[in-house]
């Protein structure tokens, strides 16, 4: 059965996009097929897969607030086998549009539900599916959050990072509690690991503490072609596969595949 | 008169709370007297300054939901001359709080102003007042871009960075047109500028082109002590003074000074 896993942290710039992007691609070498769905209105992971978002793309916008099917907005990137559906910066407006229509949080469940049921039908069949959030926890991330059945938290080996955890699995409580009984953490990623730095350690300690099962063995490490790859419209795996950073999203990926085996 | 400046940036991570907190210090260093209001959730900005933010502490949430002075919720740090509104996790469900209240951008702007209008009777008086924003153009970034004259943008030297500009600056347009006549983008400060990528010098050459005369002379390095400093409850400027950071932040708080000036 298709895994639908979303990357939230209200946290910014904590590797929501980067590890979206890199882990779809790196489960696709691994010859996996992966839809990415972009609810970010920045629209960086649709960037990242060098797919075009100006104003008026048919983009997620189009089915949260006009009811428009996935199947009409889900686009095909360069590499076969990896699909996304694009986010354009008419999301920005969609949490204040949605807010007083009738179920609004289920919006994207709903719709993604009819694609992937469409799918068993006629295909592509999906092994994975990544929706990417921003940096918040408002009605777009909660559309998110009811729509999947895992939360993969990227979270940054920096001061900070530990901070806003609580807020984060409060919030994946609420939605599990009112909205989607099947939600749960499945994994914890810690990102831009610099051991250089006597603060990375700590956190990677504190983290492991905290969430004894949760934090994934894999750690990803600072890596300059993590920050270049979108620049060349690539992810890290294609832009330089023997960096540091592609392998690691290598490794993430294997784990990650096998840890969902056993839930 | 008071200068009163925001941090805004939608894009997670860029600097605002590290510019917030040690543009701050810097200017108390230069002997003015300063005023941080925090309005992420997250409450980075007051962990920054070692000031306790567990719920139930007097907050900005306060303020905006249930209409208590600025007055009663200011705390003094450990440093003279520099004081913080601190937010709690409560500010999390203020914009939902907000959505249907009167007057719901301007809660901030009218506690700020009786608050300064009170300090000019019977002091502390303040020359900068620094709002720290969270990753979002939600109800709590309107209310800080309301609340202010200028508006400071940290702008990352990643390739992402320049995509969400767009946004913001159309935002910040927006609250000018309807809400706030006198506000203005008065500065873009490039942050976790690292030389030795190829990236970093072609986004500044990109940020320059594009916004020529905001972008400020002073680029702020990426420097592993700005990001451990907060582990110890300091700013980088008390806590490694001859850091590049400390130094850059110092330059930054020159450049800011004097600019303001010709305005
Ligand atoms: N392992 C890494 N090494 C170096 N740089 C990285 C790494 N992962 C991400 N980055 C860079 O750090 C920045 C933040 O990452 P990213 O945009 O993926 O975070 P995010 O959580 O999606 O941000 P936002 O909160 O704005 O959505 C980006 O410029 C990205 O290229
Ligand atoms: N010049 C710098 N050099 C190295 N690290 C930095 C620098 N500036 C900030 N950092 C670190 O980068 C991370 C992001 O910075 P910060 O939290 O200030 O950004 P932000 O824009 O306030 O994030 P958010 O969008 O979550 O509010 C933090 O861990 C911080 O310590
Ligand atoms: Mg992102
Ligand atoms: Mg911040």
């Amino acid at each position: 059965p298709v895994r639908v896993i979303s990357l939230a942290n209200q946290k910014g710039g904590v590797g929501k996009t980067s590890t979206a992007v890199n882990l779809a691609m790196a489960l696709r070498l691994l010859g996996h097929r992966v839809l990415v769905v972009d609810m970010d209105p920045q629209g960086n992971a649709t960037t990242a897969f060098d797919i075009d978002h100006d104003p008026g793309t048919p983009s997620v916008y189009d089915v949260l607030v006009n009811g428009k099917p996935l199947r009409d907005v889900v686009q095909e990137t360069q590499w076969s086998g990896l699909a996304v559906v694009p986010a354009t910066v008419d999301l920005a407006g969609a949490e204040v549009e949605l807010v007083s229509e009738l179920g609004r949080e289920a919006r994207l469940r709903n719709a993604l539900q009819q694609y992937l049921h469409e799918c068993e039908q006629s295909g592509p069949r999906y092994d994975f599916v990544f929706v990417d959030c921003p940096p918040s926890l408002g009605l777009l991330t909660v559309n998110a959050l009811t729509a999947v059945t895992e939360v993969l938290v990227p979270l940054q080996c920096e001061y900070y990072a530990l901070e806003g955890l609580g807020q984060l699995l409060s919030s994946v409580n609420l939605v599990k509690e009112h909205l989607n009984p099947q939600l749960r953490v499945s994994g914890v990623l810690l990102t831009m690991f610099d051991g250089r730095t006597k603060l990375a350690p700590q956190v990677v300690a504190d983290a492991r503490e905290h969430l004894p099962e949760l934090v994934l063995d894999t750690l990803v490490p600072r890596s300059v072609r993590v920050s270049e790859a979108p620049s060349h419209g690539q992810t890290v795996l294609t832009y330089d596969p023997r960096s540091s950073g592609a392998q690691a999203y290598l490794a993430v990926a294997r784990e990650f595949r096998e840890k969902g085996l056993s839930t």
